[in-house]
């Protein structure tokens, strides 16, 4: 379900990272305003400069996805409270789990085993995309499939995402943190609060809590797959250069 | 860390103007 039936109380805390989620729609019309003008802009370079290849316009997509997660953050009460060293320092670390948490999230609501949903709206076929994808690619589609087929057992709601996101972002284990105190204080506070709300609103599924976050290094293994495999392709030329996803994975691989 | 500067920029650019 999108959302547990209503009236049952829900933490304040988790009201309120849901209360500073990006309205979807918006960032959808945004980042495809985005594909669309690239489009424009190839149609006149046509025969000048090379085509935009799929994997290119993902590229793309991923690159749009990151500065609407790198908004997000700069939104959130807890991290407006951190000095911009450290804000970096927690978006370094945790950029590409974020990524993969959006599209495993969209999937996981989309809920088709047999195509996936981009932040554009598109559907791609799954078959097709596997089909065309080289074997790195193509484990690591299956891989988040995996974990889409999981979470959706566990019937993953947008509130108990939204307290994900909270819980990647602020990662204790980032060292040379100026304020690594606050930062585990954070951390502390959401995961009191995602507990809370699956005893009360999960009340039947005592185990839920610790289920829902043996999901997390599951996702940071497939971000740092995605990153391997992303690396491969800048180093043979294929990513468009110039972007906020080179920047990011070159600062986590510095 | 000039290769921070986009992340930077975004942390810091003052969205009321």
């Amino acid at each position: 379900p999108s959302a547990p039936p209503a009236g049952l109380p829900v933490p304040t805390l988790v009201l309120e990272f849901v209360r500073c989620e990006q309205d979807e729609l918006q960032v959808r019309s945004k980042i495809s305003a985005h594909l669309a003008h690239l489009q424009q802009e190839q149609n006149s370079r046509s025969g000048k400069a090379e085509p935009l290849s799929t994997f290119g316009l993902m590229c793309h997509v991923a690159d749009q996805t990151l500065f609407s997660i790198v908004e997000w953050a700069r939104s959130c009460t807890f991290f407006k409270e951190l000095k911009v060293g450290d804000q970096m320092k927690l978006l370094h670390n945790c950029w590409s789990e974020l990524l993969v948490l959006d599209y495993i999230s969209r999937q996981v609501h989309h809920g088709k085993q047999d195509s996936i949903l981009l932040i554009t709206g598109q559907e791609v076929e799954l078959g097709s995309l596997l089909a065309q994808a080289g074997v790195t690619l193509a484990e690591l589609v299956q891989g988040g499939q995996e974990l889409v087929q999981r979470l959706q057992e566990l019937q993953l709601d947008r509130r108990e995402i939204a307290c994900f996101k909270y819980l990647i972002l602020f990662n204790p284990d980032v060292k040379l943190l100026e304020n690594q105190v606050y930062v585990e204080s954070v951390y502390e506070q959401v995961s009191g609060a995602l507990l809370e709300y699956t005893l009360c609103v999960y009340p039947q599924h005592v185990e839920r809590f610790s289920q829902l976050l043996l999901r997390l290094p599951e996702l940071r293994a497939l971000s740092v797959q995605a990153e391997d495999y992303l690396c491969y392709k800048h180093l043979s030329g294929e990513v468009p250069c110039n972007n906020l996803l080179i920047e990011m994975l070159h600062a986590k691989r510095a | 860390k000039k290769t921070h500067a986009l992340l930077h920029y975004l942390l810091n650019k003052d969205d009321s103007k």
